[in-house]
């Protein structure tokens, strides 16, 4: 018999792995955990998103994806570890049982399955989607330039052979269009955030303009509060702000997106780095990972509970 | 599989906004194949980027010959990705 809890969250895991646990999850929790397939990948892999619900109907939801970028593994292993974390805390923790009490979360762990097997595969280092590109010999779009949110703008490119082409068109990535698909036909998701790894940061809108967002204080003290909780973990140092002023102008990124259509409190966390390691980060560095954002994580949840819109 | 035998990461950290842009240019010049694993961002705000083993030395000689300061990250990329593949092994086998 096979239990999650015999799933080693301190290692990396196949695609197949991840979703066998996915199975196993729902299979002991099954009152509180299910599995959704919201669509197919370009390369015919289904797009699995846990759903996390006590009961009800439509209730306030938050969206939660790690591993848009296929090479951040540390980033699907930590979605992973907080998947078990929200189904083992439920009943337990009050927090997470008063916020599952009224708030669904859907969970995509693995946002880019097909570039995330070519990682295992063939080519460790793979960022993109495995779409091929009309006219070009280069494969594969950034699923996080593809988004209609200044689609096309600076901070992407138009050349296939980079690492950051925005693709043919906005939404043109399976990907990508199925998110956007089952976000809008849900209708009711209060809060997105997007997990990358490794630079150390949590970030909101605008990325495609500097313009600061309509909500920007208030998502500006959330994340202040939010990297505080993280850092008081294990010290690990985060800067926060909206992507523009943080890193650079980017656009056609998933947070906009949400933002621009009414997901109010939009984040995108970028995870620990150790400075020597990068994509590269020791399985050993897992769960510290996991264990520093968790709390991050929960600050972002309980507000969107505690504010409803 | 593609190997990485003999790649490095240097971790480079611009003095200025001219430094940042030099390196995004560096990015940009295709035979390089540089990958920005980091972008560079703001001065003094580190940016890492893999270099295959046969263009280590032309992009070393661009960074010194503008001034931009840079350390080695990881010394040779695919070493480390043996040693996930091993852990990886390891705990399957577990």
């Amino acid at each position: 018999e096979r239990r999650a809890n015999q799933f080693n969250f301190a290692s990396y895991h196949t695609l197949e792995e991840i979703y066998d646990w996915m199975d196993t999850l729902v299979a002991d929790h099954p009152n509180l955990v299910s599995k959704i397939q919201i669509g197919e990948s370009y390369e015919k892999r289904p797009l699995y998103v846990l759903k996390f619900s006590t009961g009800g109907s439509n209730r306030p939801a938050v969206w939660l994806d790690t591993g848009i970028h296929s090479r951040e593994w540390v980033t699907q292993a930590t979605g992973v570890w907080t998947a078990n974390k929200l189904a083992e805390d439920y009943g337990h923790d009050p927090t997470v049982t008063s916020l599952l009490d009224t708030v669904d979360i859907f969970f995509e762990i693995v946002t880019n399955p097909d570039g995330y097997a070519f990682t295992h595969s063939s080519n460790r280092l793979w960022r993109k989607t495995r779409s091929i590109n009309a006219g070009s010999s280069c494969i594969g779009v950034d699923p996080n330039r593809n988004w209609d949110a200044g689609f096309g703008d600076a901070g992407s490119s138009s050349n296939p052979c980079s690492e950051t082409y925005h693709g043919p068109y906005a939404h043109s990535e399976s990907e990508v269009k199925s998110i956007v698909d089952f976000i809008k036909s849900h209708g009711n998701v209060k809060a997105l955030i997007s997990i990358h790894s490794y630079s150390q940061m949590l970030m909101f809108p605008y990325g495609y303009k500097r313009t600061p967002a309509p909500d920007h204080e208030e998502l500006n003290e959330l994340a202040k509060k939010a990297v505080s909780d993280l850092a008081a973990v294990y010290g690990t140092k985060y800067t926060y702000g909206s992507i523009a002023d943080t890193i650079y102008l980017a656009a056609g990124t998933t947070v906009d997106w949400a933002y621009e259509n009414g997901v109010k409190y939009s984040y995108t966390f970028e995870l620990r780095d150790t400075g020597r390691y990068g994509f590269l980060l020791p399985s050993s560095q897992i769960i510290p990972t996991a264990t520093e954002t968790w709390p991050a994580l929960l600050d972002i949840l309980v507000h969107v509970q505690q504010h409803p819109y | 599989e593609q190997l990485f035998v003999g790649d490095q990461v240097l971790r480079v950290v611009a003095s200025s906004e001219e430094q940042i842009a030099l390196l995004r240019a560096l990015g940009e010049q295709v035979e390089l194949q540089v990958d920005f694993w980091r972008d560079p961002t703001k001065p003094g705000r580190p940016a890492d980027l893999r270099v295959p083993f046969s263009r280590l030395q032309a992009v070393k000689i661009f960074l010194e010959s503008h001034g931009i300061s840079y350390s080695i990250m990881i010394e040779d990329v695919q070493q480390l990705l043996d040693e996930e593949k091993r852990t990886m092994m390891l705990s399957r086998r577990m």
